[in-house]
């Protein structure tokens, strides 16, 4: 379902380069349960936000459920998104003025061909399944700024699941969580892999998520030096 | 050093009462390496929050350095913070417009006789030193956009060391960063904390930092149910 060819990513600092991926060369199945592993800086987040379409390759190709992605329009990666994927950010980007269940509903209502400007019906009955699975019950109506650092995580988290996406990227999601409340995100996000087929891409420190993994991708200093499938 | 005497913390929501802590009672020696360990959301960053003297408590007692901090006025918690305390905080809270270097010198500028706007001499050696310590050289001029979020993680734990106070608090200083870089940083903490008698306080989900602390207190919805000194 995803296919990252030679892919080179530079950023540039005023006239010096950066190079954060060296020539990335993998590919990742429909419903796969994949960790990315690596030291701190190694360029788990970078590749995370080019299979997010967040971010564009300095050279390579990246191919998303068939399309080549680096040269398409805003419009078109923005479409790619919000109909196909699930992102949860490192730093989890929360809307500051908008309380635990209006953050997680959002991203539904800008899923294309959603008419309405409420959820209703199943997808409210998900949202509430979700919050409760993500031991969020009872705290709906705090801001981001009234949570602790790992409600904030699975507040995050449980956004990025609200629209059943076909793909989630996960960068860091138990960062901020203590191990037990970590291994019942691990494991709603596995349950979620069986029974809708969804493809969960992990980056992560945690030894728990990549024990539980069936692909292991391992980066040092924006090279894969591992790809290990483990079925 | 710092003594809590059933200290209590309620956050309002509108009219619900959200009761953080719930009646804590501690104390923390001179040169203690303490973690602070539990669930997430069970109030480790609010006592955290309550010993940097950012936050006052609802009910009961901080004493910091013999000094009761509760009723004191705002002039005089600004000193203690920036004299006697450095904060790794959980969303590292960065200055967006400075680079590593100058979030790292920051503190040291704001310290109580600095007269010069400048880092000279054996300052300035101590603020390499610890950028080659958190293994971000050569990362000098990256602003904080430009780091990945362990590098960030890093940056705020240089931050914290640089004034070299006497009690550091650090709020889950680990969680973005792999293994390796984790055992450096934490290798450093215990450095400091053998040759300058400093004071460090983890709030932590890493056992790694569990196992080399010689003072654990576990907290379970906002009380403490377990305090195990290990000399
Ligand atoms: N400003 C606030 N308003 C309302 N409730 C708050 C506020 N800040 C924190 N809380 C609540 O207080 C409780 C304790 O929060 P705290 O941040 O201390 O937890 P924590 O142990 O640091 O958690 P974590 O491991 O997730 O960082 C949480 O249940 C949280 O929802
Ligand atoms: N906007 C930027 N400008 C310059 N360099 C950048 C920028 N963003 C990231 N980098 C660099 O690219 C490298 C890879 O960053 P990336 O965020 O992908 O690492 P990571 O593996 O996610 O690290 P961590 O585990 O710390 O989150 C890092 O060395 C970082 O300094
Ligand atoms: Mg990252
Ligand atoms: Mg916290």
């Amino acid at each position: 379902i995803i296919k990252l060819e030679d892919v080179k990513k530079n950023y540039y600092l005023g006239k010096t380069e950066v190079p954060a991926l060296r020539g990335v060369n993998f590919e990742i199945d429909k419903g796969d349960f994949i960790s990315i592993v690596g030291p701190s800086g190694s360029g788990k987040s970078t590749i995370l936000n080019l299979l997010g379409c967040i971010d564009v390759p300095t050279a390579g190709t990246v191919i998303i459920d068939g399309t080549v992605t680096n040269d398409l329009p805003e419009k078109q990666l923005t479409a790619i998104r919000r109909n196909t994927i699930g992102f949860i950010f490192q730093s989890f980007n929360l809307l500051p003025t908008l309380n635990v269940v209006e953050n997680i509903e959002f991203p539904m209502l800008l899923k294309q061909g959603n008419k309405s400007l409420r959820v209703k019906g199943e997808s409210k009955e998900f949202i509430d399944f979700l919050i409760e699975e993500v031991g969020l019950k009872g705290r709906e109506k705090h801001k981001p700024n009234e949570l602790s650092g790992g409600q904030r995580q699975r507040v995050a988290i449980a956004r990025a699941l609200s629209t059943k996406p076909r793909i989630v990227l996960a960068d860091e999601p138990t960062a901020n969580l203590d191990s037990k409340t970590g291994e019942e995100i691990i494991d709603l996000m596995k349950k979620i892999n069986r029974d809708l087929d969804t493809t969960f891409i992990f980056s992560t420190h945690d030894q728990t998520i990549v024990d539980i993994a069936d692909h292991i991708i391992r980066l040092k200093d924006g090279e894969v030096v591992e790809n290990r499938k483990i079925n």
